[in-house]
């Protein structure tokens, strides 16, 4: 099997440190001050990031939308994460609020953003 | 996902893992990749919990997400998930949750729980195999001793099997993906069987975080989802994080 395998290749070697066309860069390092109140926990990462984070959640939508046209599956889902979040634990709950505040994006986006392992392992 | 703990001839622990992660999230075909695995890279970001100035535990993470898929509590444990598939799924345990039962964990608050509680291998161990969960997952787990390595698999309710490091019986590394260990994986998505292969290739007095990222950079085990590579070491907490790119040719998943 392994060998019928188009796009198996030999083992590679002498790849570290990470340079070339299969590396695209490094990733930003940030503090969270655990001693921080949950809901403030998390504005320096959400500052520089929104942006992205809006982007993700929205191709997400579009891809919703996709499947089920009209955006009402969407809209849906949107309002039954927001009632979900009463529901979840201390300090989550804040640090989820913290994030949807400072990000700019929907409660119901992040939220949605947080349980999407359990939503995937179908 | 592909992760693995592994202990070189000095009993030195080293776990590393490829987040692969956007299947059927739309494909982008003048990029040839998929949409929201390239979305996701830019929210890559490596943290720092601390308490009173001092790290407790370090993770990598997508900003926005507040539980952990890889991460490392300093001299005392690393870990990583990888998403188990099972038709009683998360879905099931949303379901619950939401209809009152909740008595069950959410799979990145417990590893979030379990890095910045829990203080040893032993105690990390426990809490991943015997907390009742929301959805299907596997926990690769390694310690700050020799032999101390397990991927625990786990159902929503109960622990499947412990899949322990045993140099004397020459398993030094443990490799999990997204299939039972006990079950072959799917023909069309066997990444278990070279990242072992490339294991043993290396052999385990030339294991290093720098052969460990050989293995994770050969296709298939690098290919169009993963989103980054994670090395770590439990000693003084060491990670390192870097953003991945599976050109053509190159497996789809």
């Amino acid at each position: 099997a392994l060998a019928g395998d188009p796009f198996r290749e030999d083992c590679r070697n002498k790849t570290y440190p990470p340079s070339g066309p299969t590396y695209k860069g490094t990733v930003p390092t940030y503090i969270i001050n655990l001693d921080l109140p949950p809901y403030k926990r998390w504005a320096n990462v959400m500052n520089d990031k929104k942006t992205e984070l809006k982007k993700v959640m929205q191709n997400i939508k579009n891809l919703v939308n996709k499947f089920f046209p009209g955006s009402k599956i969407a809209d849906l889902v949107e309002v039954k994460m927001v009632h979900l979040l009463s529901s979840l634990p201390h300090p989550f709950r804040e640090e989820i609020e913290g994030i949807a505040n400072t990000s700019g994006a929907s409660l119901g986006d992040v939220v949605l953003f947080n349980i999407f392992y359990e939503i995937f392992t179908v | 996902c592909t992760s693995i703990v592994a202990e070189d001839k000095t009993g030195k622990l080293y776990h590393a893992r490829n987040l692969d992660f956007g299947l059927f999230l739309g494909w982008d075909i003048k990029n040839s990749s998929w949409t929201i695995t390239q979305l996701l890279k830019p929210l890559v970001v490596a943290l720092a919990f601390q308490r009173n100035n001092k790290t407790i535990f370090k993770s990598t993470n997508f900003a926005g997400y507040i539980g952990m898929l890889s991460g490392v509590r300093p001299g005392a444990f690393t870990l990583t998930m990888n998403e188990r598939f099972s038709i009683d799924g998360g879905y099931l345990g949303i379901l619950e949750w939401i209809l009152g039962r909740r008595d069950g964990m959410w799979m990145g608050f417990l590893t979030r729980a379990v890095l910045e509680n829990s203080t040893s291998y032993e105690e990390a161990k426990e809490k991943l195999a015997k907390t009742r969960l929301l959805a299907p997952a596997y926990f690769i787990l390694g310690g700050n001793k020799p032999g101390q390595g397990c991927v625990i698999t786990r159902s929503r309710a109960a622990t499947l099997d412990i899949w322990d490091l045993d140099i004397k019986q020459g398993t030094w590394f443990l490799v999990e993906t997204n299939y039972d260990r006990w079950k072959p994986p799917l023909f069309l998505d066997n990444r278990r069987d070279p990242a072992k292969q490339c294991l043993n290739q290396i052999k385990q007095e030339n294991l290093s975080l720098a052969t460990i990222y050989d293995v994770l950079s050969t296709k298939p085990v690098l290919n169009k989802l993963t989103v980054y590579t994670t090395l770590m070491a439990v000693d003084g907490g060491h990670t390192e994080t870097y953003l991945r790119e599976c050109p053509e040719p190159c497996c789809p998943w």
